[in-house]
Order: C-alpha cells, then structure tokens, then sequence
C-alpha cells in the first residue's frame, strides 16, 4: 500500500542530489 | 542559506531541506500549516486524521508526558532503509506540531530546533 511519493516531502527524496 | 558543520539548511517560506557537504538531501521538514505532506497532511492536524491517512505507525516514541511534550509517531520507508516520515504530536492536546522525513535518528526530539538539527 505504500508507494515512494509517500517518503517524499515537498517534492524531495532523502539521499537524492539537492537541486533548490 | 544556514550552515551547520558541514551541511547547509536551506529554509524556505514553508518548509526547510537539509542537505549535506555531497549535496545530498537528508532531511525536509514542514515550516507552515502551507505545506503538506503527499496524503494531504499538514502542520495543525490532530493525530486521528494522520491515523486515518497513514495507518498504524511503525513505531511510537512517546514523552515525557509533560504537558508541553511530544511524541514521535514514524513510518518506516520499505523503499530506502533508514528513511522514515515522522509526525511530532504535542502529547497533551494530540495535534502535529512537526512533520518531518529523516533518514538519520532525531537526536532531541524534545527541543524544537535540535529537532529540526538547527
């Protein structure tokens, strides 16, 4: 029942390149 | 833009991203009742509603049980190891006072801004 956009916030994923 | 160690928070109007020296994001946390997270849930909240659009957390940290105290309910990702979606909930009156989605332990949970690692 969990899909990865549940572990997004505001549009960012955790150990993903930061682009501000 | 502000510095601690060697990451750098960058904080905008409603919610503020950690990222560390690799340019890696490790932390986002909701700053105003303007953000919300990717089920509709959003600083203000009262628990039943993320109950009612999360389910049952994978785990609770509960306070001290004072009255200005917090509790953490996480929701572990299945996707990446370590990462998990927290809501802090003012123990006493049940409502979010922080969302946040962390991939390394709160180090205070009780402090607002060591909450936040600021």
């Amino acid at each position: 029942k969990w899909s990865e956009r549940d572990f997004t916030l505001m549009g960012f994923s955790l150990n993903q390149p930061f682009q501000a | 833009l502000v510095k601690r160690d060697s990451n750098n928070f960058w904080l905008y109007g409603d919610y503020g991203v950690e990222v560390d020296r690799r340019n890696m994001v490790q932390k986002v946390f909701l700053l105003t009742n303007n953000a919300y997270t990717s089920r509709g849930a959003a600083l203000g909240y009262h628990i039943s509603t993320v109950l009612s659009l999360y389910g049952r957390p994978d785990r609770v940290e509960v306070g001290p049980e004072a009255e200005k105290s917090v509790d953490a309910y996480y929701y572990d990702s299945p996707f990446q190891k370590g990462v998990s979606l927290v809501f802090v909930v003012n123990h006493a009156s049940r409502y979010v006072e922080d969302v946040l989605l962390i991939s390394a332990p709160i180090q205070n949970l009780q402090d607002p801004m060591a909450r936040y690692g600021l």
